[in-house]
C-alpha cells in the first residue's frame, strides 16, 4: 500500500458517500444517473467475486464490502425509493454500448482464461467507461448540482491517483498491470473535460454549466 | 500478457 492508492480509495470512498449522502437527504434522485450507477454496481460485483475465498488484508476486503453494498443501496434509491424523483427522461445512454465492448475486450486482453480472470478484466473495461452515462446526462440537461460535481471530481481523483499509485509501483517493486493502466487512462481521461469544468467553474462558485 | 493473476488492489 502506498500513499497515492491510500488517497485513491479515500477519494473513492468520499465520492460513494457524497452520492449516496445526496440521494438520502434531498430525498431526490434528480440529476443522477441510474444507468451509470448500475454500471458500477455491475463492476464492483464482477470484480469483487474473489472476495469470499482470496483474503488479502482486512482493509481489502471491508473496502470490496463497502463498495458493492454502497453502490447496490444507491441503485434500490434511485430505482425504487426515489423512483419519483428519477430523471429517465435524460438518463437516456444505451448500456449496451459499454456492456458488449467490454466484455469483447475481456475475452481479447486478459490474465487467464479463468472466470474469475475474465471478469476482473470485464470490470476493469468497465469501469473505465461506467460513468460515460452520467457524463452523458449532465450534457443533455446542461448542468449539474454542486454536489454532483464535487461526486464526479472525487469519481475521476480516484483513479488518477490510482496512476501515480502504478507509477510509484512500477518504480519501486516493478509492478505492472498493462489491462488496469490501459482502461485507467482512459477512465482518466474521460474526466479531463469535466474537471477543466469543475476547476474553472465550480471551484469559483458558480454553477457547472455544461455550454449548450 | 503479463500473468499476474494476484490482484491486490481495489
Amino acid at each position: 500500500m502506498n500513499l497515492f492508492r491510500l488517497m485513491g480509495d479515500v477519494s473513492h470512498v468520499l465520492a460513494v458517500f457524497i452520492l449516496l449522502a445526496k440521494i438520502w437527504r434531498t430525498r431526490s434522485a434528480a440529476g443522477i444517473s441510474g444507468r451509470s450507477q448500475i454500471l458500477f454496481t455491475i463492476v464492483y460485483l464482477a470484480r469483487y467475486m474473489d472476495l469470499f475465498f482470496s483474503f488479502i488484508s482486512l482493509y481489502n476486503t471491508v473496502m470490496k464490502l463497502l463498495f458493492i453494498s454502497a453502490s447496490c443501496a444507491t441503485v434500490y434509491l434511485i430505482y425504487f425509493k426515489f423512483r419519483a424523483t428519477y430523471d429517465g427522461n435524460h438518463d437516456t445512454f444505451r448500456i449496451e454500448f459499454v456492456l458488449v465492448p467490454s466484455l469483447l475486450l475481456a475475452f481479447i486482453f486478459h490474465y487467464s482464461m479463468s472466470f474469475f480472470e475474465l471478469a476482473w478484466s470485464f470490470s476493469i473495461f468497465l469501469e473505465a467507461v461506467a460513468i460515460l452515462p452520467q457524463l452523458f446526462m449532465v450534457t443533455k440537461t446542461g448542468e449539474a448540482e454542486n454536489i454532483t460535481s464535487h461526486y464526479l471530481f472525487a469519481l475521476g481523483s480516484y483513479r488518477a491517483l490510482y496512476i501515480l499509485n502504478w507509477i510509484y509501483r512500477y518504480y519501486t517493486e516493478g509492478h505492472f498491470d498493462p489491462i488496469a493502466v490501459c482502461a485507467g487512462i482512459v477512465q482518466t481521461i474521460l474526466y479531463c473535460d469535466f474537471f477543466y469544468l469543475y476547476v474553472t467553474k465550480v471551484l469559483q462558485g458558480r454553477k457547472l454549466q455544461v455550454l449548450p | 500478457l503479463l500473468r499476474n493473476t494476484f490482484h491486490d488492489e481495489l
